[in-house]
């Protein structure tokens, strides 16, 4: 009985309201390995450190959140384009973050997998746009609102990352309006790239491989005080 | 005059104890991806008034032992923690997000009366 409360206050004090049961751990993004490694570091040798800022980032905050991406893909019968590779909603729960945090970084991070997939290179042209209507059954794709960004990757390798802050203010002011990202991926060149089975190979390949996560971090002002102005 | 506290053994005297909780004896291992336990160290012991002037005490603690070795009916100084440092957690929560919090002031380094 008094585990289960000494549990339960635990929890909260780590911004959780249940005990996780998570199937199986996802992978920890060497960045979060290496702040943490380095945080253990200092507390080991007691060196002073700023808990409120992430130097790693560049960045105020105490509390680093990896979302993952609940969207699906979106298969409609005629692709806007003959070079269009796939379509997805991107959507990534914020509801985890309390109402007291101030958000300082949201990074979109699009993992389009190594590029040794790709003999031939593609250029890949990636467009993001905000959904801002609710998407109706039926309809193919959910209608695209605000384009955010538009960008040519030349040769598919890595994460991608796009600065999606402002979008996460206002969603996590907002939640209602939190209906998610549309992805869009078209295949460049294609024309003078032959047959048409390598470009539907590229696109089941990049279907395959692609990962997107949202970094988000904040700053409990419960536990970082405003950064104390330097003395002169 | 100071009466002199009765000699008390050095093990009863307000000293840093360690206390390490290894998450898998609670099955917080599931969730927490990083660290494998936590240092939950605490304060405990005597702060009588031989001591106060010898441990990293305050003056307050000073004048408190003087007054208790006067007066009995007022209470000893006591054992708190004098340096503290902070952990971080990196865990999973409920959907999957993997997450890594820094938490200042967590871990008792050492005590003082």
């Amino acid at each position: 009985q008094t585990f289960q409360f000494q549990e339960h206050v635990f929890l909260q004090f780590l911004g959780l309201d249940k005990v996780p049961s998570p199937q199986k751990f996802q992978p920890v993004p060497s960045v979060l390995k290496k702040i943490f490694r380095d945080q253990e570091a200092a507390a080991t040798s007691g060196d002073s450190q700023d808990l409120c800022y992430i130097k790693d980032l560049g960045t105020r905050g105490n509390i680093l959140r990896l979302l993952l991406d609940q969207g699906l893909f979106l298969y409609s019968e005629k692709l806007p384009q003959a070079s269009s590779c796939l379509q997805k909603q991107l959507y990534f729960n914020l509801s985890a973050i309390q109402d007291k945090e101030q958000l300082t970084m949201a990074q979109l991070g699009l993992d389009l997998g190594p590029n040794t997939y790709y003999k031939q290179g593609p250029e890949l042209e990636l467009a993001l746009s905000l959904v801002q209507e609710p998407h109706v059954w039926g309809q193919s794709i959910p209608k695209p609102g605000k384009m955010l960004v538009l960008q040519s990757v030349p040769w598919p390798q890595g994460v991608v990352h796009f600065n999606l802050l402002d979008v996460a203010k206002d969603w996590n002011s907002n939640p209602q309006k939190n209906l998610g990202l549309l992805l869009e991926i078209l295949v460049k060149g294609t024309r003078d790239w032959g047959v048409n089975f390598q470009l539907q190979d590229t696109c089941a390949r990049l279907r395959q491989s692609l990962h997107a996560s949202l970094l988000v971090v904040s700053l409990n002002p419960e536990q970082c005080h405003p950064s104390s102005r330097r003395r002169r | 005059e100071a009466v002199l506290a009765p000699k008390t053994s050095c093990g009863s005297l307000c000293h840093h104890h360690q206390l390490f909780i290894n998450f898998q004896d609670l099955g917080w291992h599931k969730w927490i991806i990083a660290p494998k336990g936590f240092m939950a160290n605490y304060c405990h012991g005597d702060c009588p008034f031989s001591m106060t002037t010898s441990l990293n005490s305050s003056n307050y603690a000073f004048m408190q032992a003087l007054m208790h070795a006067v007066d009995p009916e007022i209470p000893q100084a006591v054992c708190i923690p004098t340096k503290l440092s902070p952990i971080s957690m990196l865990y999973q929560d409920n959907d999957d997000n993997v997450i890594l919090r820094h938490y200042e002031d967590m871990v008792v380094d050492e005590c003082g009366c």
